[in-house]
């Protein structure tokens, strides 16, 4: 049997819908649904495959095609990169930066690293007191100036005070901003210049929907994306935001949040994904 | 773009208009891109333009109106009835409690909202009860030190429902009484059993559910669930001044019976404003 446009377009609108209330932006839905019907149209399919199976199998490549790009082992990198790894976590307000970095600390600290916080976000208040709380509970070193400091120049006392106490691990925390506002992309592009981060992670959280095309969009033209963290998983949100996001910056989603304490990190598997889309 | 387009289809009334079948199906195909982009629930976009559609069909247009400004100021109307009113707020004595998932903007609307009041005349306090976010007490006590307002928090003490008990009483003299929590979501039964044991405290009047402007398809999940739990009166969408449309906002409304307080459009105290239909439907469609 060939497939047909005709034959196709039901089982698709089904599965761009799925997309759709998986939080995929309408944007990226619609371009996996177009490459999908390109590929279709035509082929051939066996008699016992039902048109929406051989679709939903078309879906499940794409998808995979686009998490699984450029895949950057975490671990792997620490392990193996000269020291201080210097790493910056970006991204809107409130997403969950500071605590991932908290997460993050936790996880390295197990790993026997040794980990420097960088109080970088020097601009909303309780910013440098919420980040001392979690370092004091963790037993990590903190480099802070006072509020309103240059955050360019928290970050680069902490590389400092990193390399020379034989350090391994600088985890620099920024304030949440609007990719809309240019003065704080800016001040973003200028801490980028000043520190040069091995890493420059973006954090979003996994109940955002379309608008998430559009600040890793400008976050990353701004300074590029090593790789994304996907907070606030466990709010059962699909998670859709991670498809939209590794789209469009081409970089892997390396964890995933999934609550509020500091176990609850982990490693991003497609899987997680294909598996609340389709139940 | 349909926001303006949808501004002057509302001001046109000239002479009798036809009806062009294709006109509206494209109309009616841009709205519903418009919406899902916007974030509206992808079931009440599918909804809405049927409804549209439907009425875009069976309705005369206005004298002078193309199909296309037909359909346009038959989705105003049909987004007006979701969203078209303004939570009252009175400038008299209240309670206030605001809820919300994590990160969405309560400790900062709080700060805003006792601003607000501050403005009219009105004496807010406010009390914090979020004792599991380091910091929290921190950064609203900073908040209100900067302007000036009196707020009440026990930072070494983990029972937030004692801490609204005691805040209620130590801040007894206050007009306005703000109760910022802790973010929580639906699936936190113990965070959502907290709420509705802050909640049993006192009848308070406003209990705002504060959501971001970019949330997605879990607005209307989580709106539902922050109802059944406590009863919203209200919802302030913050983080405007973002690309994000605010879309799940309408889901939060039209799924909690409620409407739309106030708006968050920046970081500082003074970035508060009382919601606008118009404007917020504009934005909307883009
Ligand atoms: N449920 C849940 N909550 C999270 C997760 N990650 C962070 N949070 C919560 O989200 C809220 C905001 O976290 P922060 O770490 O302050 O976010 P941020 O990006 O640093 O915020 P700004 O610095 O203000 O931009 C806090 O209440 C966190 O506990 C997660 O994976 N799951
Ligand atoms: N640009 C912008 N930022 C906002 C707005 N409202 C809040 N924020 C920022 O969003 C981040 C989170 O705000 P919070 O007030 O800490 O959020 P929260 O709901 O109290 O967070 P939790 O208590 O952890 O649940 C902070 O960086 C705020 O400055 C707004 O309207 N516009
Ligand atoms: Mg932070
Ligand atoms: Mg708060």
């Amino acid at each position: 049997v060939v497939l047909t446009e005709k034959d196709l377009e039901g089982p698709l609108w089904e599965l761009e819908m799925a997309l759709l209330e998986s939080d995929v932006a309408l944007p990226v839905a619609e371009s996996i649904i177009a490459t999908i019907k390109a590929d279709l149209t035509g082929q051939h399919k066996k008699l016992l495959h039902s048109t929406g199976d051989v679709a939903q199998d078309a879906l499940v490549d794409a998808i995979s095609k686009i998490l699984n790009v450029n895949t950057l082992d975490f671990d792997e990198y620490v392990r193996n990169h000269a020291r201080p790894v210097v790493i910056s976590f970006i991204g809107v307000n409130g997403t969950g930066k500071t605590t991932t970095i908290a997460k993050l600390a936790e996880r390295l600290k197990e790993q026997k690293y040794g980990v420097v916080i960088a109080a970088g976000d020097t601009f909303r208040a309780g910013a440098i007191e919420q980040l001392e709380r979690h370092a004091d509970r963790l037993g990590v070193k903190m480099i802070k100036h006072q509020q309103g400091a240059d955050p360019a120049a928290v970050i680069y006392d902490a590389v400092q005070y990193a390399k020379n106490n034989k350090k391994d691990v600088v985890l620099a925390d920024t304030a949440g901003r609007l990719h809309t506002n240019v003065n704080l992309m800016e001040q973003l592009k200028k801490i980028g210049r000043v520190v040069r981060p091995d890493l420059t992670i973006f954090v979003d959280e996994a109940i955002a929907g379309n608008d998430a095309v559009e600040r890793a969009r400008l976050f990353n033209d701004a300074v590029p994306v090593s790789g994304t963290i996907l907070t606030k998983a466990d709010a059962d949100a699909k998670g859709g935001a991670a498809i939209s996001i590794a789209h469009i910056t081409g970089k892997p989603i390396l964890f995933l949040g999934v609550g509020q304490e500091y176990k609850d990190l982990k490693k991003f598997e497609t899987q997680w994904f294909l598996d609340r889309l389709f139940e | 773009n349909l926001g303006n387009s949808l501004k002057d289809a509302v001001k046109k009334l000239a002479n009798a208009g036809k009806i062009d079948r294709q006109v509206i199906d494209e109309v009616v195909k841009d709205i519903q891109r418009a919406m899902i982009q916007a974030d509206v629930n992808v079931r009440l976009v599918m909804k809405l333009s049927s409804q549209i559609k439907n009425r875009a069909l069976t309705e005369a247009p206005p004298a002078g109106m193309d199909s296309r400004e037909h359909v346009l100021r038959i989705v105003y109307t049909e987004l007006v009835n979701i969203v078209g009113k303004t939570t009252p707020i009175a400038l008299e004595p209240q309670t206030i409690m605001m809820v919300g998932l994590q990160g969405s903007g309560k400790t900062t609307t709080t700060s805003k909202i006792a601003r607000f009041f501050s403005r009219k005349g009105l004496k807010p306090a406010v009390i914090c009860a979020d004792t599991y976010r380091p910091g929290a007490y921190d950064q609203l006590s900073q908040l209100c030190e900067k302007l000036g307002v009196p707020y009440y928090g026990e930072p070494g003490n983990k029972d937030a429902v004692a801490i609204v008990r005691n805040g209620l009483k130590a801040m007894a003299k206050y007009d306005v009484k703000i109760v910022d929590t802790a973010g929580r979501h639906a699936l936190e039964t113990d965070l959502i059993q907290e709420m509705k044991d802050i909640y049993a405290l006192t009848p308070f009047t406003h209990k705002l559910l504060v959501l971001d402007a970019a949330i997605g398809q879990q607005a209307s999940e989580q709106a539902k669930a922050f109802n059944d739990a406590i009863g919203i009166t209200g919802v302030v969408i913050t983080k405007l001044d973002g690309t994000a449309k605010g879309g799940g906002a309408l889901s939060a409304v039209s799924d909690t019976n409620t409407s739309i307080a106030f708006i968050g459009v920046g970081e500082t105290p003074d970035d508060l404003e009382r919601f606008d239909p118009d404007g917020f439907i504009s934005r909307l469609l883009g």
